[in-house]
């Protein structure tokens, strides 16, 4: 069965993209059949794995809208098992047409049921927001993985988002799981970092996984260079960590 | 005449609410009578000043809707010249209210002009999106000021958030100028650091402040203490850097 994990959290700048981008590529490096869906209007995913979004012959846009199928869209990357679904500015325009359109909260659900077979993971990218394109994220996931930036206002967003969560579970998806908790730029050297991880496993116990994901530069660095860390600097502290994450991920069932 | 400055990005935490927090402060802090709205559901710039967003008797939220009058949400705060119209999760319901209300776009411009005399600066925090909320804080606004993280995803963005800006101004808001752009979390150590911030000064040369805000961890500790730097720490860089850029904002013309 397929595993489909939506990474989401309408808090900005928490490492949502980069942990959709190196959780899909270490994916890859595993030989897991990938597929990572990029549902955010920014298309940093798309970026962050070389492609030029404003060059796309199409995109999760004309997914959603109804003109392309899913596979008409599907782009290969620099790894053999991994492929891309791009998105650019014009999924924009799909927030306020989509919203007309028939089956509104379902259309992502419906193009990626046809794909089951194809792949053993679907990772989608979602924007910091709660809008009608994270809700086909959340509503066509069996999982939702978020990333907590190890900082005040992140933990403070989480309330609502589990709020959220648990109303996409009663409306339009019964068998949302939570995939689980994943702790982001975290400084061991600031007192900050190491109350706000408490306070999550405090609240969260064993649905916050293991792994920390530390606050290091090739992380942030690797996107200019439209790679994956593992890609740009295996050796690093971040592809160390996102390594021993996805080792995680493939091993765990959901978390609840 | 009242300066209206939204602070906006559609890029997620890239330091909009700590920019407009700690900026409404310093305005306060020289005595300038300052109004802080926020306009983001997350509420954090509500609650980076110690309001409980749980427990308001009226917010921005009631305002958009016509249900309150702009001055019966604002509330005193730790600063004697600086008050605040508070927001929290309500606000996601406004999203999807304002859109068949007539004036959609201009609601929270009409509330801003019965008060202009009031207040010398009024600041606006956006959410992380382009929706009828920040539509609604870019008409209200005489200038925006574009907080840039010294990352690579966020540069990549800034484009896009310049033709937003320029859509405004020929639709809603044709009186719409730069307040700049301001350089944030820059860590001097990192050559990523160094060349988005160059690449930042190439393109929009004098449009970019001097002062640039370092990477400091006292500015993310402040809003656990419910409070802006300059009252949590005042030796900080970060304190410091901010009260440099306040003095930029209030002695400079806008940028353009
Ligand atoms: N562990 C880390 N260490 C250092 N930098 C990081 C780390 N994780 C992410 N970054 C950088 O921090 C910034 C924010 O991360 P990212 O863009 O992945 O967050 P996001 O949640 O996807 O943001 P948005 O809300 O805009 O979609 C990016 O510039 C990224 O390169
Ligand atoms: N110069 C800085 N140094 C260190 N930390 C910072 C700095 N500026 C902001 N932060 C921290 O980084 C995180 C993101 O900043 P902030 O929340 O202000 O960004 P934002 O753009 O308002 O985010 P959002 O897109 O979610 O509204 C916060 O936890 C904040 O405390
Ligand atoms: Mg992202
Ligand atoms: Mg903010």
């Amino acid at each position: 069965m397929t595993r489909i994990i939506t990474v989401s959290n309408q808090k900005g700048g928490v490492g949502k993209t980069t942990t959709a981008v190196n959780l899909a590529a270490a994916l890859a490096v595993a030989e897991k059949r990938t597929l990572l869906i990029d549902i955010d209007p920014q298309g940093n995913a798309s970026s962050g794995l070389g492609k030029d979004t404003s060059d796309l012959d199409g995109s999760i846009y004309h997914v959603l809208i109804g003109e392309k199928s899913l596979p008409e869209v599907i782009l290969p990357t620099d790894l053999p098992y991994l492929s891309l679904a791009p998105s650019n500015i014009d999924l924009i325009g799909a927030e306020i047409e989509m919203l007309d359109l028939p089956r509104r909260e379902t259309r992502l659900k419906e193009a990626v049921v046809s794909r089951h077979g194809e792949y053993e993971f679907i990772i989608i990218d979602c924007p910091p927001s709660l809008s009608i394109l994270t809700v086909n994220a959340l509503t066509a996931a069996r999982s939702v993985l978020v990333p907590l930036q190890c900082e005040y206002f992140a933990l403070e967003g989480l309330t609502h988002l589990m709020k959220t969560i648990g109303l996409i579970r009663s409306s339009f998806n019964p068998g949302l799981a939570l995939e689980g908790i994943l702790l982001t730029m975290y400084s061991p050297r600031t007192n900050l970092s190491r109350q706000v991880a408490e306070e999550a496993r405090e609240h969260f116990s064993d649905k916050v996984f293991q792994t920390v994901i530390p606050r290091n530069v090739r992380l942030s660095e690797a996107p200019s260079f439209g790679k994956p860390v593992i890609l740009y600097d295996i050796r690093s502290k971040g592809a160390e960590a996102y390594l021993a994450f996805t080792k995680e991920v493939i091993s765990h069932e959901q978390k609840g």
